[in-house]
């Protein structure tokens, strides 16, 4: 354990808070995309089953369960408690674009042909691409309530971390999982656009909104 | 060098 990677987790579960608090304080889920919702609740339950086969620690343990009840309550608060002030219209993104290649990505490329192991490879390429729907949803309506951004930063920001992390921990414990890397790679260069638009127009006090 | 199973990241 290395200060990137408590950093790290410690972003990704701020920005999970960040987004329920969102919905939680403004009683809607307007400008936030079900689909990548739906997608993040999915890659934590594909890949936290080793909670029941495997014990790491109890820090492990304790934040998968804490991921997994942020995870489902967001999803309900989009298709349950705040239904009707969802964007379903703009949250048009076809998610079998998605599902399909990366289900056959993990049956091909994995470290143990044995359902576990696929499950966590395909946890791992999904998130990688679990943001886009929650992209593409900005890009079609043009903007994005400040809040969102923060969200979608720190999300940015724990992928970072994490990429920090692996660097720390090849030199270190001459770790090295290929698999999360190049995943983390791919995941973090979709941040990038957002990243500059970040920095350029909401640290600057304006709203979040595209040409 | 490769990776350790269990997996240890969240």
């Amino acid at each position: 354990m290395n200060v990137f990677r408590i950093l790290g987790d410690v972003s990704h579960l701020l920005a999970m808070i960040i987004l329920l608090l969102k919905i939680w304080r403004s009683k809607s889920c307007a400008g936030i995309s079900g689909k990548s919702q739906i997608l993040f609740a999915l890659v934590f339950t594909t890949r936290y089953l080793d909670l029941l086969t495997n014990f790491i620690s109890i820090y492990n343990t304790v934040m998968k369960i804490i991921f997994l009840a942020c995870s489902y309550t967001t999803v309900y608060m989009i298709y349950g408690k705040y239904r009707n002030t969802f964007d379903s219209e703009n949250d048009s993104f076809r998610l079998e674009f998605l599902l399909v290649p990366v289900t056959g990505l993990s049956f091909l490329e994995n470290y143990n042909f044995t359902p576990l192991e696929i499950l966590w490879t395909f946890s791992i390429y999904l998130e990688s691409v679990a943001i886009l729907p929650q992209l593409f949803m900005i890009s079609k309506t043009g903007e994005a309530e400040t809040i969102t951004t923060h969200y979608l930063f720190f999300l940015g920001l724990y992928r970072t971390l994490y990429l920090a992390n692996w660097i720390w921990r090849y030199h270190t414990e001459s770790f090295y999982d290929q698999i999360a890397v190049v995943s983390g790679v791919v995941q973090t260069i979709f941040y990038c656009d957002f990243f500059y638009l970040y920095v350029t127009k909401v640290l600057k006090g304006k709203k979040l909104s595209l040409p | 060098i490769i990776a350790k199973t269990p997996h240890d990241e969240l």
